[in-house]
């Protein structure tokens, strides 16, 4: 719940925050990937 | 944190002023709220242009397209796309007096707030800590609402006429003598809008060769006022008396721009309470600037008439000055007298001037009848010559409830802006989002309070206000305050650095 | 422009940008540095000097409508903290940029020109100028 107000998502409609989920996921993803590839 | 022991200097009582700084993180988060919904906000503009999306929002049609735009595009931005979201915490519907409890039109929307729907139930005894009912007048039973029916009966409710023709009735001549004696000046004047009181009378008072020193966070009345009489206006930081004698130095040794010649008129421009800060204006250093700089000096006691002050005579009574230090005191009816309209009070001959040359007095309808006999009333009931004491409680305990809920709220950690003694208590929330979600978790406990965000305040500074009235029993303050506890943990809004022990 | 914290998430965002970027499996750090440069700069000059009025309605009878917001900006004072710091980052970035595409000639280029599109419109001479 404290994600949501956070970060604004509350005001969002559901499919916005489905967007942004799964761009936030897909940022932290490709950021693993790369540091461990770069490691 | 302004704090000002009165030692027998300027002050007859201690002022104390906080203003806690946005603490850092908060803002970095805030500011990044703030981004994801412009992100947002352009992803769903640029779904409206290419039609993926139904535009809910007035537009010209094709066929206007050619012709100039009637919608400033960008200027609606912001209404679009964020205020759309939350704004089922604004503007809801009543169905009873502004009361200590109020009775709230229950509405859904479908839409994401495009549109709202009435379900046809009523929200009963909603706590109202939104309205400015600072010693409870807002009602629909009593000795003011009697006495309005009466005066309904007898007068009819509209004069349809201007102050200067035919419109002029012995209620308003009562009334305006009822004001003087109860501000302690000359004469008064009444108008029927207090916003009007400012933006007509300002310009009728100052002109071109003038100068208006105005507080940054004065109210859009006095704003317009200021404008519309082309003086030349210079605004000094909030409630600083530093930035305040600099500008009044600077304006009397350099004079006018360009030709040096002195100015025909300084006039300050401050106002008692400031109702989005919840301030209250350090008035005694301010009078004794405009003696020695021989200034004008303009208060405009919205707010604090009938809140303030042991007699509730307003700021000049809180800190004990003689109303004749002002030279032109303006208030209005509409939050301490359960009324609506304006009054300017001051030196005869200086209401005789506003009486042929302003705006209201020339143009404007009077007053209605009913809603004089409510502010004469009401201000009888404050001055106890009604023959009781309620007038003379409902002050004091006005300033109780203020006390006791500012301090509650300050042990609890939340972080609350202005004067200890002002009824006005801005709660802050940072967050573009915990302002929507703190109205809507208060509703759902039955706890009605007004949320103010961008660009009424500064982007980081978002807010709750509440308006304390004189009408709240403890126990509802009490219910209030835990409701506000409970919703402050389950939103993480407590995040006052300066613990007060209980 | 100036109100608490506002400078901090101003380069955090620029950091969480080129972290963004980073995390691009194939790009290499050399094209990293020179798509954060022009990424910003592309954002600083179409919000600062683009965009013109405000997303709100204000009430000063649309005097700013037609100002950018760096116009706009502590009421077109010039040589004021906040412009002085909003110059101040596209050079430094500038800097960066060039360092760790290790002066190669294409990126240089590419990273002056962007460079030049927001620091000319900064310029006093051309406050208000069309």
């Amino acid at each position: 719940y404290q994600y949501l107000p956070v970060t604004a998502l509350y005001m969002l409609e559901p499919w916005e925050r489905t967007v942004f989920n799964s761009l936030l996921i897909s940022v932290a993803g490709m950021a693993v990937y790369t540091g461990y590839v770069f490691m | 944190v302004r704090h000002i022991a009165c030692n027998g200097g300027l002050y007859n009582r201690p002022f104390n002023e906080s203003f806690e700084e946005t603490p850092m993180l908060v803002a970095v988060l805030t500011y990044m709220g703030y981004g994801i919904l412009t992100i947002f906000g352009y992803l769903r503009d640029f779904l409206r242009e290419w039609k993926i999306e139904k535009c809910h929002i007035a537009r010209e049609r094709e066929e206007q397209k050619d012709f100039v735009p009637l919608y400033q595009d960008f200027e609606n931005f912001y209404t679009r796309n964020l205020y759309m979201r939350i704004r089922d915490s604004w503007n809801r519907p009543i169905c009873s007096v502004p009361g200590a409890k109020m009775d709230l039109v229950e509405r859904v929307s479908h839409d994401y707030n495009w549109t709202f729907e009435y379900t046809g139930k009523v929200l009963k005894d909603v706590i109202n800590l939104g309205s400015y009912n600072y010693l409870g007048f807002a009602e629909n039973t009593g000795v003011c609402a009697e006495a309005a029916a009466e005066v309904t009966k007898k007068y009819g409710v509209g004069v349809s006429s201007t102050r200067q023709e035919i419109g002029n009735l012995d209620k308003h001549e009562e009334l305006e003598k009822l004001i003087a004696k109860f501000l302690g000046v000359e004469s008064a004047m009444a108008f029927g809008m207090g916003f009007a009181t400012n933006s007509m009378n300002i310009p009728a008072l100052v002109g071109k060769g003038c100068l208006i020193l105005s507080d940054e966070l004065n109210h859009a009345s006095l704003v317009l006022g200021a404008r519309l009489s082309r003086s030349t206006i210079r605004v000094f930081k909030h409630n600083n008396i530093q930035s305040l004698e600099k500008l009044l130095r600077d304006a009397i040794v350099h004079g006018q721009p360009r030709t040096h010649r002195p100015w025909k008129k300084i006039l300050i421009v401050v106002e008692g309470i400031y109702s989005m800060e919840g301030s209250i204006v350090q008035l005694p250093e301010i009078v004794a600037l405009k003696k020695k700089y021989k200034a004008y000096l303009y208060l405009d006691e919205a707010h604090s008439i009938g809140a303030l002050g042991p007699n509730g005579r307003g700021v000049v009574d809180y800190f004990g000055l003689d109303p004749r230090d002002v030279d032109v005191m303006m208030g209005t009816f509409t939050k301490s007298f359960g009324s609506a309209g304006g009054y300017i009070g001051g030196k005869k001959e200086l209401m005789d001037y506003l009486r042929t040359h302003s705006h209201s007095a020339v143009y404007a309808t009077s007053m209605s009848p009913p809603v004089v006999e409510q502010i004469i009333a009401s201000m009888k009931c404050i001055m106890g010559e009604d023959g009781t004491t309620i007038g003379r409680e409902r002050v004091r305990q006005l300033a109780e409830n203020t006390t006791y809920f500012r301090r509650r709220l300050q042990e609890m950690g939340f972080i609350i802006y202005g004067n200890s003694d002002s009824p006005v208590v801005p709660m802050m929330l940072y967050m573009p989002a915990k302002i929507g979600a703190f109205g809507r978790e208060m509703l759902k406990r039955n706890i009605g309070v007004v949320v103010v965000g961008f660009p009424a305040t500064p982007i980081i500074e978002s807010r709750a206000r509440f308006c304390i009235s004189a009408a709240h029993t403890k126990e509802m303050l009490d219910m209030a305050l835990s409701v506000i506890s409970e919703v402050g943990d389950l939103l993480h809004v407590k995040y006052s650095r300066r613990r007060i022990l209980p | 422009m100036n109100s608490r914290g506002m400078w901090l998430s101003y380069v955090l965002g620029i950091g969480l940008l080129h972290v963004i970027l980073l995390s691009i499996p194939f790009a290499s750090v050399p094209v990293v540095w020179t798509l954060t440069n022009l990424i910003h700069n592309m954002c600083m000059y179409i919000f600062l000097h683009t965009v013109k009025g405000t997303p709100f309605e204000t009430p000063d009878q649309g005097k700013c409508r037609l100002l950018t917001h760096w116009e706009q900006m502590d009421y077109g004072i010039q040589f004021t903290a906040s412009r002085k710091f909003l110059t101040i980052t596209p050079i430094v970035l500038y800097f960066l940029t060039s360092f760790y595409t290790k002066y190669d000639r294409v990126h240089f280029v590419v990273n002056t020109v962007s460079l030049l599109t927001v620091l000319i419109p900064k310029l006093p001479q051309l406050h208000g100028v069309r």
